[in-house]
C-alpha cells in the first residue's frame, strides 16, 4: 500500500539545518500492522506526517496505493488524506472550540457525509472508545486520556484504508490501552493497514513487524512477536 | 508537606454535574516520592491541579507547608505556586511563540531572577534533559518527547520544594525516560518532594508509595517497590 524511497526531510532554521529524516526507504503491504520505534527526536513523527499526506519530503519518493504523492497538488493531497488515511496525532490536535462529538464528526464533514449519518456514526465511535457520556465536552473539559481517545475515534470514523497512530496509548491506563489495541487489532483483521509509533512496551510488538528509527534513518526492520 | 482532607471537585456543565473528585484525603511528608495511578478519567490531573495551586477544590481543605490554601487570594496563591512548586503538565502547556529557552526561563522571570542568571540556568537545565542544541526551537519545531522534556526542565528551574509531574515519560523512549527518572530520583534524595502521575509500567513504582485513584476517590494507598 505504501512504498517510500530515500525520503529526506530537512528543516531550515536561519543558518542551521536539521536533518529530521536522512534517507528512509520502506515498503508496507496492504493489511500489515507495523510498529515504529526509536529514540525521542529520531524522526518517527516526521515520517508519519509524510506517509499520512500531512507534509512533503525534501527529497525522495512516496507512492501511496501506487500513486506518486509528490505529483499531487494540495487539493488532491488533502483528498487522499481525508478519504484513505486516519491519523491519530501525538499531541491530539483537537479543535478546542468544538465538542468531542463535533471533533469526531469533522472528517465526515470534509467527506460530505450528511448530518444525521455523521452524528450517528460519531456517537457510535465515541461509545466504542468509552466516551458516550462525554460527547458534549470540549477538549479542555476532558482528561488527557479522554482527549487521546477522541483523537482515536476521529481517525477511525471515515473507515480509512490505513491508520497512522502516533503514540496512541501514551495517556491511557492498561485497561483502556488494551481496549484501544483490541480495536486496532480487529480493524487490522478486517484488512486495514496499521502503522503505529510507540514507546509503550505494553503494545510495542502488537503488529507482526517492528521498524526502529535512529537519527533519521531506519536502523532495523524485523518480524517480531 | 501537604495535607488534604475531603477534597471534592465538581464541574457544572449546564444541567449536568461531573464529580471529578469525590472526597480525597491524603497526607504527604516532605521528601516523599509518590506515584499516583488509576484509570483514565479517575481524577488524577484534577487532584494534581489542586495540590499544585492551579485550581481550587469545590469543598475540602488543602494545607501546603501547614498553610490553608483556601485562605489565600489569587496573588498569594500564584506566589506559592511559582516559588515552591514545579509542575510538569500532561499536555506540556508550553507557550507556542517562545523558544524552548524562553519557555524554561519563564518561571524565573516571575521569580525575579536577573536575565543573565536566568539564561545560564535555563541553558544548564536544557542540557540536563539533552536539549542544549534545541534551545532556539519553538514547541512546533520540536518532537513530542522534546516538548515533554522542555516542560520538565521548566518545572525544575526554580528549584522547587515539591515537583508534580503528570505523566512525565509518556512520550519518551526507555533510555531518555530512565534519564528523567534519574533526575527526579536525585532531586528526591536531595530532599525534594515528588508526586508523579503515571500509566507507564516502567516507572510506576519509582517512589516508595503508590496511591490509586478510581472514580474520584482513593482506592488504595500503599508502600511499594
Ligand atoms: N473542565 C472540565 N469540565 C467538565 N468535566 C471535566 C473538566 N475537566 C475534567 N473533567 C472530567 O473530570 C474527570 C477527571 O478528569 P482528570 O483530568 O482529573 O482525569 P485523569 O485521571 O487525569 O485522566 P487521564 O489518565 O486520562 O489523564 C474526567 O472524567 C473529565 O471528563
Ligand atoms: N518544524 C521543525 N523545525 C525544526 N526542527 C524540527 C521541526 N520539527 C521537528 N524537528 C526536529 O526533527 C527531529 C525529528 O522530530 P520528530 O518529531 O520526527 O521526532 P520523533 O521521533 O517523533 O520524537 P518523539 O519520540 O520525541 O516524538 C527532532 O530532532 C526535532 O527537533
Ligand atoms: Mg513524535
Ligand atoms: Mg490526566
Amino acid at each position: 500500500i505504501i512504498e517510500t524511497r530515500g525520503l529526506t526531510k530537512t528543516y531550515r532554521m536561519g543558518a542551521v539545518e536539521v536533518d529530521a529524516l536522512r534517507g528512509v526507504s520502506l515498503g508496507v503491504e496492504a493489511g500489515e500492522f507495523l510498529s515504529v520505534m526509536g529514540p525521542s527526536g529520531s524522526g518517527k513523527s516526521t515520517l508519519m506526517n509524510i506517509i499520512g499526506c500531512l507534509d512533503r519530503p525534501t527529497t525522495g519518493s512516496y507512492l501511496f496505493e501506487a500513486r506518486e504523492m509528490s505529483g499531487l497538488d494540495d487539493a488532491e493531497f488533502a483528498h487522499v488524506r481525508n478519504r484513505r488515511i486516519g491519523f491519530v496525532f501525538q499531541t491530539f490536535n483537537l479543535l478546542p472550540r468544538l465538542s468531542a462529538l463535533k471533533n469526531v464528526e469533522l472528517p465526515m464533514v470534509y467527506g460530505g457525509v450528511p448530518p444525521n449519518a455523521r452524528r450517528e456514526r460519531a456517537l457510535a465511535m465515541l461509545e466504542r472508545v468509552g466516551l458516550a457520556d462525554r460527547a458534549g465536552h470540549r477538549p479542555m473539559e476532558l482528561s488527557g486520556g479522554q482527549q487521546q481517545r477522541v483523537a482515536i475515534a476521529r481517525a477511525l470514523v471515515n473507515e480509512p484504508a490505513m491508520i497512522l497512530a502516533d503514540e496512541p496509548t501514551g495517556n491511557l491506563d492498561s485497561r483502556v490501552g488494551a481496549e484501544i489495541m483490541g480495536m486496532l487489532d480487529s480493524l487490522n483483521k478486517a484488512g486495514v493497514t496499521i502503522i503505529m509509533v510507540t514507546h509503550d512496551p505494553r503494545v510495542a510488538d502488537a503488529g507482526g513487524r517492528r521498524v526502529i528509527l535512529k537519527d533519521g534513518m531506519v536502523e532495523s526492520d524485523e518480524a517480531v512477536g
